[in-house]
């Protein structure tokens, strides 16, 4: 994986074989879990980095929303930085020595795929929805919380779709059941792009969550650590309350699971170049994005509850 | 392959709530086949929409006729998605590095 171009936007086999060369140099330290297959059958896979046994995990998934290129790229950027320094740097090392951190670089594989080869633009998932023409369900407004309420779509014909019930895409039900089942994930960050904004829940209503104010000051805390490198301006606050009201939203159900430290990244740009943003810049977006990551993982791990 | 030739991606400055709301209608028209990249929620935040080359003249006409000020932010949607594929095909054919 060092020959791996890391600043250029890849295809999902590409990417599937950066995943088993990772694994593959690294087999003490990354293992690959298969939680589920998407509708068109692709294997849904996760990096679990973990240096002991019986760890709280930390998760990351990038590229729910397929256009958004720069996230998988970001995911697999932050996969190799994380081999990289556990045992080099000491603060990332400490985290690892007390949380897994579980990594889903291709969260919606079918979408990728069909922005690869067909439609670059596409967002949604590849399921067809029946009676209708349009295909795919939004998978950010799939989840059940608040589902079906404002700011999702009925309509299967509009981006925001959310499905015809809660956890309908199997994308969304294959990590309901790993989180699940995995019984201690402390800390859940789904990253999209673009629009420069870091956010915690909830987006499905304006009540404030009951950890607000921690979670207020910790994405200040984020935003100003990803700021220092290349001085990158982000905003922060509830989704509700920064973007916009949106329902069935993937960190509204974490939270609501108990998993307290749950957030959503929006990546670069700010609207220059929206989902095409050119590969010079996945670099720079995925090393400021893990300087965030970094001090929510600390605090994470700090905090363990 | 979908090919964008002609589309656009507009972005959009509300200047209060009414014109949200009348964004909002614009939205739902299903025959425009607008894709929102941002959607219409507060005079504060920017509306991105790409525009399919067949809608821009309707979408135009509606923002103009209800002084809705925008600007294009892509103006060939292709023209950049061809640029990224050049550019990941170009990428290939290099030797990795040693």
């Amino acid at each position: 994986t060092d020959n791996f171009d890391y600043a250029q936007y890849h295809t999902l086999d590409e990417i599937n074989a950066f995943m088993d060369m990772l694994v593959a140099e690294n087999p003490n330290l990354v293992t690959k879990l298969r939680i589920g297959s998407s509708y068109e059958q692709r294997p849904l896979y996760v990096l679990k980095f973990s240096s002991g046994p019986n760890r709280p995990g930390f998760w990351i998934d990038t590229g729910i929303h397929s256009r958004e290129w720069v996230t998988q790229a970001a995911g697999i950027w932050f996969a190799k930085k994380i081999v990289i320094d556990y045992g080099r740097n000491q603060a990332f090392t400490a985290i690892l020595n007390k949380m897994d951190i579980l990594l889903e670089i291709v969260t919606n594989p079918d979408g990728y795929h069909y922005t690869h080869t067909t439609n670059r633009m596409w967002r949604k998932t590849r399921k067809p929805n029946p009676g209708s023409s349009c295909v795919g369900v939004d998978p950010n407004r799939n989840w059940d919380a608040g589902f079906g309420g404002p700011g999702a779509s009925s309509n299967p014909c509009m981006e925001t779709y959310r499905g015809p019930s809660a956890h309908s895409e199997s994308e969304v039900k294959s990590i309901v059941d790993y989180v699940k089942s995995h019984g201690n994930i402390k800390g859940f960050i789904s990253i999209h792009s673009y629009s420069q904004m870091l956010m915690y829940p909830y987006g499905y209503t304006k009540t404030p969550v009951p950890n607000q104010p921690e979670l207020h000051d910790l994405a200040r805390r984020a935003i100003a650590n990803l700021a220092s490198l290349y001085g990158t301006k982000y905003t922060y606050g509830s989704i509700i309350t920064t973007i916009y009201q949106a329902s069935g939203g993937t960190i509204d159900w974490t939270y609501d699971q108990g998993i307290k430290y749950s957030y959503t990244f929006e990546l670069r740009d700010t609207g220059r170049y929206g989902f095409l943003l050119p590969a010079n810049q996945i670099i720079p977006t995925a090393q400021e994005t893990w300087l965030g990551l970094m001090t929510i993982m600390q605090h994470t791990k700090d905090n363990l509850y | 392959l979908k090919a964008f030739e002609g589309d656009k991606v507009l972005r959009i400055l509300a200047k209060n709530e009414d014109q949200i709301s009348l964004l909002q209608d614009l939205t739902e028209m299903d025959q425009l086949q607008l894709d929102i990249w941002k959607e219409p929620t507060h005079p504060t935040l920017p509306v991105d929409i790409h525009v399919p080359f067949e809608s821009l003249q309707s979408v135009k006409a509606f923002l103009e006729a209800n002084e809705i000020e925008h600007y294009i932010m892509i103006n060939d949607l292709q023209a950049l998605i061809d640029e990224e594929r050049h550019e990941m095909q170009s990428t290939r054919f290099i030797e990795p590095r040693n």
